[in-house]
């Protein structure tokens, strides 16, 4: 007969682990060094820290036994972040989908996996634990575990813990881990990933240690941060009938008007009576009623009344964009072109969610000429560097008609694109991709188009001077 | 501080669905008749029973309010497969990762995810449950369940039940759901799909009633049908850490030698000896040693040698091909072309698990005339109709030089790419692109090229023919 079985949420990552971006050795090293580095920046810049990361990958010595062992590779990644509670240390690097970033704000991580998968990956090809040591702030103490996952019952299982009186005010996180991985061939793709997110966050000291025994080191080059994203209450427009569901059983409004006030973002007094009129809701009913039973009719009414209510835009206070002045410094540094523009626009949304998208163009100077723009993509100050004809920024840039800008190919041009939200729609669970949803990829258009039309006047400008010259 | 905070599964699936394929109305009204069709397929021929199965899409009446009410269907499946036990009724509709097909066998099924998929954006989109009405071969009842999931717990919540005598011998499933979707853009998307499916399975009987009162009907026009895959233990070249520890602790075998031979597939008795001996490992060795502290070297080195030692390559009879003839049937129904072939390749093996490429290839008659081959994927016998352009099999055929093989586009051309394994490596758990995992990727190109001289020698006869006549 069939087997029929349940399979923790661990365990299925463990068995596909390459939808987490771990396929094989060289996309499993640079994807556990991505997730280490995205955590410490979101334990440092998004909680207003000037960031410091220490990036250590270092051979795991085999004893030369000419047994085919495969390479394997000792990751550390050290932060001056917010550190990880003791309470929560073994869950946070232990338990697939727990997070302290399920809330609607611009951070980096969402999913509640990322370490987790590293860890998982380490697991089956190394057999070894993943090591933290981690201070907060406000703590005494510098807490150190090391653990493993139990896979079948997703949960961590210790191993080994240690406590230490902290001297002084260090706080951060450290956490080392061992997996097969092949730095030969993930060589170039980690030192793009770690200098493209060197380049926006100029305001982040980075050193790289490789296997090599080569040391990059990024300097900070300017004290001036973004502000700290802030935590977002649910737009109306993003609801669905679960989600609300979900809000009425932990509100404690009395009344339906007091729920939308309270628990949502974007809606007043005065709208929540305008829009509970308009459609003919009780503005006292007991939000408990949309739960009994016959009241479904009236639950679904509602949540399709708030995703179609006029209700003011998501603020962009949940949003932290690079800035249009980085960007343009950092196309400078990287390419030395002759010209540069870049925008930051005004937040949109999609479903509810609040975005910000911001481009820059480089061109000419020591920029290569290519076939087509060279593109960089980052979403949530991530830059992404796989799976890039399926991304939404890909298809736009490939899309636009460069000849009526003065840009004939081969041409030295390079493209950055960042997507900045709430909720980015990556493709995946390995975020290397963003979805073609339709109000970010006509946002990216107009940005595009808006930089481009900048560069042609530098070009026609240009041409103009250098008739000039001829003649 | 910082909200820590575990998330189930059903919940990390409903707040992020577009990772399973139901990222707006469209896709998600495609993704639902996919995922009941794929299961009703998999309960039938995966189990020996020419298939019959119905798919109606029907509107939803909305009250007309002018409330901007969102449209939304209703689907149901139904199938003469093998039915679903009532013990197992429950979880196989209302569990995030409950499944039969946590086994190594080719599948359509894999994930244990997509039937709740479906069910979870029915409840956020429509609050309504899903309906199973199902009979196995060997059961005297039909069982009916309405359920919904209870989304942060991750279980069914069953809210009416029932059981009525079965009357003769009928077995089968009929699946029922409600949820928003978008007919007018969905529409040619899952006619495609359907078509494609009936194509390659002349032995399925078809019918699709439409919300526009179309009803399509795709007869069977063969009895003969493929032999259903078996079930495989492991192989040793895919094990790893995890899964061997995972082995040894639920083995009946009291030694190493004998769990070698009992649990794994491809080792003899011969063998078992001839690969320990080789490595130095003690085949008298019992087990449960290899789990306990200081052993991990030696685990590590056991599990490097299982990948690294010739084991012969993994049998076939765990898969089942479409068939060549097959698909040059089908080809021909479906384009009436002035030319056709195809191939079934013989197994191959990615990490442990076997594979089988085929390829068919289409030219001229009624072929339209593209910039580029018209590429049909298709992946364990699914159409894969999203996500093109980073497909593995995208990868290959458009970067075939088709001029050395007489072709110069625009040309009247299409390719046909199946790739059937027991693990098909899909990007997503949306299952709509394969990744370029490299034995499958040379794989394919050896297949569109062994078809592709074919064709070239067809199209030089012809080109000789209508030269002798120009004379
Ligand atoms: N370096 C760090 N400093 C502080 N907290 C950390 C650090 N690394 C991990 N954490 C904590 O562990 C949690 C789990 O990390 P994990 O990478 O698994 O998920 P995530 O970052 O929340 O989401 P994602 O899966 O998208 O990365 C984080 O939410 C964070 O609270
Ligand atoms: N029409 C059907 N007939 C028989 N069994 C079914 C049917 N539909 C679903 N099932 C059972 O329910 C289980 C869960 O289905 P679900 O689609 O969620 O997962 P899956 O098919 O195993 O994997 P995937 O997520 O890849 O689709 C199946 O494994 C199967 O046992
Ligand atoms: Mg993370
Ligand atoms: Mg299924």
């Amino acid at each position: 007969g069939e087997k029929y079985r349940e399979m923790s949420v661990a365990e299925f990552f463990a068995k596909n682990k390459e939808l987490a971006g771990f396929s094989n050795p060289t996309r499993a090293l640079y994807q556990a060094v991505r997730e280490l580095v995205e955590n410490s920046l979101d334990a440092t810049d998004a909680k207003g820290i000037l960031p410091w990361i220490h990036i250590s990958i270092a051979p795991v010595p085999e004893p030369s036994q000419g047994d085919g062992s495969r390479p394997r590779y000792v990751i550390s990644v050290e932060d001056n972040g917010v550190g990880v509670p003791v309470t929560s240390m073994a869950m946070a690097f232990g338990k697939v989908l727990f997070s302290s970033k399920y809330v609607i704000r611009q951070t980096r991580g969402m999913y509640g996996l990322g370490v987790k998968a590293a860890v998982l990956y380490g697991q089956m090809t190394a057999g070894t634990p993943v090591e933290v040591f981690s201070a907060t702030k406000g703590s005494q103490y510098v807490h150190m575990m090391r653990l493993m996952i139990d896979v079948q019952r997703n949960e961590p299982r210790i191993l080994e813990k240690g406590e230490w009186n902290k001297r002084g005010s260090w706080h951060g996180t450290k956490v080392t881990l061992t997996l097969e991985g092949d730095w030969s061939r993930a060589r170039s793709k980690i030192l793009e990933y770690v200098k493209r997110t060197a380049v926006i966050a100029p305001y982040a000291e980075i050193v790289l240690e490789t296997p090599d025994g080569e040391i990059l080191y990024f300097p900070r080059t300017t004290r001036r941060m973004p502000k700290p994203p802030k935590e977002a209450k649910p737009h109306p427009h993003g609801v669905d009938i679960e989600q609300l569901k979900s809000i009425i059983r932990s509100t404690r409004a009395k009344t339906l008007k007091d729920l939308l006030v309270t628990e949502f973002q974007s809606i007043g007094e005065k709208t929540a009576v305008d829009f509970l009129e308009r459609y003919g809701i009780d503005p006292k009913l007991k939000p408990r009623e949309l739960l009994r039973k016959g009241r479904e009719r009236l639950l679904r009414r509602l949540v399709d009344a708030l995703m179609e209510y006029p209700f003011r835009s998501p603020k962009s206070d949940y949003l932290s964009p690079i800035g249009s002045d980085i960007i343009e410094i950092g196309l400078r540094r990287m390419f030395a072109p002759e010209w540069v523009g870049a925008v930051t626009r005004s937040p949109k949304a999609h479903r509810g969610h609040p975005f910000i998208v911001e481009v820059g163009i480089a061109y000419g100077g020591s920029i290569e000429s290519r076939d087509e723009p060279l593109l960089l993509r980052y979403a949530n100050k991530i830059p992404l560097l796989y799976e890039e004809r399926e991304d939404v920024s890909y298809k736009v840039v490939s899309s636009i008609n460069w000849k009526q800008y003065n840009i004939d190919f081969p041409a030295p041009l390079v493209v950055l694109v960042h997507i900045a939200s709430t909720k980015v729609p990556y493709k995946g669970v390995g975020k290397e991709s963003v979805s073609d949803v339709p109000e970010i990829e006509s946002e990216i258009r107009n940005a595009v188009q808006e930089i481009a039309r900048k560069l042609r006047i530098y070009l026609s400008r240009k041409a103009r001077e250098q008739e000039a010259i001829k003649r």
